[in-house]
């Protein structure tokens, strides 16, 4: 692991010194390739890297650790730092129905995800909302209302031919009148680079105000996870951000890339496919794992 | 690179965040960096463009090892098995490759042997009315091998000419899940000599250096004999192919180009890095 490949580079550098520019190069060069690795954004490693030689350049080489182990803890602190140290739960401030939406990418885990926050909702002691504005996908809104079925939570029932951000309004008005506090709005997955689709989205943000728009991504994205968060955050704004399917073996470097390059907080982890599988965001795991 | 005059760091440095910026990985990508300075230090070439042409030609002969398009021998039927994680596009390649095979006048039944995934069947059966092709499902929660078995059966029965199945997305990592797979692989080739004839991966372009992870654990698991790329309609590139070629010989045979049923290609090499590149 990276630790090793360290503790190999500094291995002669004795208790006193201290970690110079030349001792650090092998060091950045070794980090970076694991963060690549691990699906970090070529240009958010680069950065990274500087900010770590420059908390590194001219430390004292303590003598209760070793150069390597010193320059692991300095990477997982920076790494800490930039995902977020304190986790943020979601905004639930001003008068209800306040609405959530997820959106994202197609098959990054809207749909389950939008149950599981209803249901960490309603165990909150809320009454949320369950609706679905996906009429494009083949059994989508048959989809979310089998999972809210299952919840015992509430779901909107779109009427046929009811465009996406009409069926969000009805769906606010409905929950205002009946005693719903929280919308939480499943958007049909779309491609950043979709004009009408990220334009849809702008209309049912006009039509709802959401209190929060969440980025679903999915953990084991690439390197192009950094231009799709940043055009979602561009054209929609993105508040915060979920990062699903930590349960696989993706490094999840996705997650500093996305943090990175739109400054919003990683708020849940999705941790599995069953709806109680979601966790609250916590960046010390979530460094060690990028770091491997 | 177009408008670069000579070779020098900065343009090597450039081919390599291309290479890295389309997921083609830190190893493949360092690789092909050392061979392009090989070149130049040899003088075999001291032009921008010949420089990138030899690049080109280096990633299409890792590729082109794997570029076999599917051929749907006549069997009666040709049984083809679709895996891979959640998400990826599994349910709605398997639409449009129904719709393809029907097109070409081929007979198709479907299996929904995903009876594990919230309204996965009723997903399949729209696709199956879509593409002509009939589906054949259990009620919910039922064992997949069961639907599989009786897809199986009906498909002989009818003569059909092409049976796909669809199983339900899974972390490659859990091992109980994988034994569901294999379960169901065992089923089918204990009906039909060499069957399933095709056991075909689906990937996802925006996925990064997991699919390494996928591709080799599925292969362990079962065999794959296929893979299909989706999503090449986004911004993605899908360059982890290229790691995965240089690894393993596993046909590429598809990529998804976008959500409807007319969206499927056949996997082309010099089209694949010419979208890299
Ligand atoms: N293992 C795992 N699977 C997940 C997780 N979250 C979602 N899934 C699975 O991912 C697949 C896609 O989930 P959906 O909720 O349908 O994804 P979506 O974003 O709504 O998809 P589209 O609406 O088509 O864009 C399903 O098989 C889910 O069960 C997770 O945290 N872990
Ligand atoms: N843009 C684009 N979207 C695609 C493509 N292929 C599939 N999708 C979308 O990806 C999402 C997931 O597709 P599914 O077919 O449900 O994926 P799956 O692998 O069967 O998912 P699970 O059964 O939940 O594991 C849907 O919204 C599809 O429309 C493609 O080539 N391009
Ligand atoms: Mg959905
Ligand atoms: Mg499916």
């Amino acid at each position: 692991n990276l630790t090793d490949k360290l503790s190999l580079i500094f291995k002669d550098l004795r208790g006193y010194g201290k970690l110079s520019e030349k001792n650090i190069q092998d060091a950045l060069r070794e980090i970076r390739m694991s963060l690549l690795e691990a699906d970090v954004n070529f240009k958010v490693a680069k950065n990274f890297i500087d900010s770590v030689k420059s908390r590194a350049i001219g430390r004292e080489v303590l003598g209760s650790i070793t150069p390597g182990q010193q320059m692991s803890k300095i990477v997982h602190e920076e790494l800490i730092h930039l995902l977020g140290e304190k986790n943020e739960g979601l905004r639930l401030a001003g008068s209800p129905p306040i609405s959530f939406m997820l959106v994202g990418l197609q098959g990054t885990g809207k749909t389950v995800t939008s149950a599981k926050i209803a249901n960490l909702l309603k165990e909150k002691g809320r009454n949320p909302y369950l609706v679905p504005a996906d009429i494009y996908r083949p059994a989508a809104i048959e989809q979310l209302h089998k999972l809210s079925d299952q919840l015992k939570i509430e779901a909107y029932f779109p009427r046929e031919h009811e465009k996406p951000s009409e069926i969000c309004r009805n769906a606010l008005d409905f929950a205002g009148n009946n005693g719903f506090d929280t919308l939480i709005i499943d958007t049909a997955g779309r491609l950043h680079i979709d004009e009408a689709l990220m334009e849809e989205l702008q209309t049912i943000k006009e039509e709802t105000n959401p209190s929060e728009i969440l980025f679903v991504a999915d953990a084991m994205a690439g390197q192009d996870a950094v231009n799709v968060a940043k055009k979602f955050d561009e054209l929609l704004g993105i508040d915060g951000v979920i990062l699903t399917k930590m349960d696989g073996d993706a490094r999840g470097g996705a997650a500093l890339s996305i943090k990175a390059v739109t400054g919003k907080p990683i708020k849940f982890l999705g941790t599995g496919e069953k709806l109680d599988a979601i966790e609250e965001f916590h960046a010390d795991r979530v460094a060690s794992r990028i770091l491997g | 690179i177009a408008s670069k005059k000579k070779i020098d760091d900065q343009l090597l440095e450039e081919l390599e965040e291309i290479m890295i910026v389309s997921d083609m990985g830190v190893q493949v990508t360092c690789g092909l960096i050392e061979k392009m300075k090989n070149k130049v230090k040899k003088g075999e070439v001291d032009q921008p463009e010949i420089l990138k042409q030899y690049l080109r030609d280096e990633i299409y002969n890792i590729l082109d090892n794997n570029d076999k398009n599917l051929e749907v021998s006549a069997r009666s039927p040709f049984v083809i098995m679709v895996i891979g994680v959640n998400g990826v596009g599994k349910t709605t390649t398997i639409g449009k490759m129904a719709g393809r095979f029907t097109s070409g006048g081929k007979s198709v039944l479907l299996a929904a042997a995903d009876t594990f995934r919230t309204a996965a069947v009723e997903q399949l059966q729209i696709w199956g009315n879509r593409a002509g092709a009939e589906v054949i499902s259990h009620p919910g929660g039922s064992d997949p091998a069961a639907v599989v078995f009786d897809a199986l059966k009906a498909a002989q029965s009818r003569g059909t000419d092409v049976l796909i199945i669809d199983t339900a997305g899974r972390i490659h990592t859990k091992t109980n899940l994988m034994e569901e797979l294999k379960k169901i692989k065992r089923i089918v080739a204990k009906e039909i000599v060499d069957a399933p004839h095709e056991i075909l991966l689906t990937l996802d372009a925006t996925t990064g250096q997991n699919s390494i992870s996928q591709v080799k654990l599925f292969d362990e698991a079962l065999g794959i004999t296929g893979i299909a790329v989706t999503k090449l309609d986004g911004t993605s590139k899908g360059g982890v192919l290229v790691a995965i070629s240089g690894e393993m010989n596993i046909p590429f045979r598809y990529i998804g180009i976008g959500e409807k049923i007319e969206d499927l290609r056949d996997f082309n090499a010099g089209e694949f890095i010419d979208a890299i590149l």
